[in-house]
Order: structure tokens, then C-alpha cells, then sequence
């Protein structure tokens, strides 16, 4: 992979596609 | 502007793009590059998807409308009103 | 706001993601995921690519700093000093 690839996440990560203009994005 | 700081915020964003690059993926029905994506990238598949079309999707029509109707461009690509009144105001 | 207008710049640019994606993948090194998703949205026109990182990745790195750097968020992102500056002014 390049140096733009972004680092592999950790099984333990549960990623979210929330857009960030949301005004719940940064609630954990 | 370089996106890879060492270790920084950089390298947040980068991962933001990919998770959004994903979803945009699934959203256009292009399932296996999707799945294929988070492979080469070795990411485990523990992701939850937003409300199609997706933000990487919804980002880029504003994104475009604003970069098309920048002054330099806006003779040649089409935009709408409201980005030129952006730029303009 | 909606990308795809009727028939309008809609569609280009909705087919400009596309491209600046196959770009995206290809210069963070997911080849597979790259060939795959040009057959899946069965483009035959051929690309000629731009130099890494690419449109998508240079344009989102710019869009994610001003994003860090807005004054409600500036406290809990890292963002860079010109984007804080662009703000401000």
C-alpha cells in the first residue's frame, strides 16, 4: 500500500459513517 | 497541503476518506470493490454504513458546485446560482 | 443539495466522483479494488490519472482542515494555522 493508504484499523474499532456536519458526530 | 502528518490528524482524515470511500462504494451497488477495499487496506469489516447516497457522495456535489463556479472556472463548467453567490459574496 | 440534477451537471459530476474514486484507489495501492470497481460500474472509457495522491485525497485533505478548524471545533481538532487563519478572516 502507499504512503495515502490510512493505517489498518484494529478489529476492535467499530468505524461509523456518520456525516460529520451531524450534530450527534462527535458523541461517542 | 500534505494529508499525512506523522501520526496526527493526518492521518485521522485519511482513514475518514477511506471509511467514506467505502461507503460510497456499497451506496453506487459496487459491492465487491468495496469488499476488496477493505482487504487491500487490511480493515476488519466492523463498519456501520450512513443514509444512502452517503457523505462522501453528498460532500462532493457541494464541492464541485463551489469548485466549478469559482471565477477562473465558471465560464466553463456549469454550476448553480447559489455557488456563485458564494464565491461572489 | 442534490448532485444528480435532471440530465444537468448532475450526471458529469456524479461520473467525476467515480473518477476521482478509480484515482483514490489506485494511488493508496488498492489495485484489485480499482479494476474491480471499473467493471462493477462498467466504465469503458479509458483514464489517464493525475499525479498521487490524486484530486479526491488533496481536495479532501484541504476540506478536512477547514472542517478541524472551524471555531467550534478548532479546540478538540488538530488543524494548521493557515486553515485557522482562513477562518478568521
Amino acid at each position: 500500500l502507499s504512503e495515502y493508504a490510512p493505517p489498518p484499523n484494529r478489529s476492535a474499532d467499530h468505524l461509523v459513517a456518520t456525516n460529520p456536519f451531524d450534530d450527534n458526530y462527535n458523541t461517542p | 497541503m500534505s494529508c499525512v502528518t506523522s501520526g496526527g490528524s493526518g492521518r485521522r482524515d485519511v482513514s475518514k476518506l477511506a471509511l467514506y470511500v467505502y461507503e460510497y462504494l456499497l451506496h453506487v451497488g459496487a459491492q465487491k470493490s468495496a469488499q476488496t477495499f477493505l482487504s487491500e487496506i487490511r480493515w476488519e469489516k466492523n463498519i456501520t454504513l450512513g443514509e444512502p447516497p452517503g457523505f462522501l457522495h453528498s460532500w462532493w456535489c457541494v464541492f464541485w458546485d463551489l469548485y466549478c463556479a469559482a471565477p477562473e472556472r465558471r465560464e466553463t463548467c456549469e454550476h448553480s446560482s447559489e455557488a456563485k453567490a458564494f464565491h461572489d459574496y
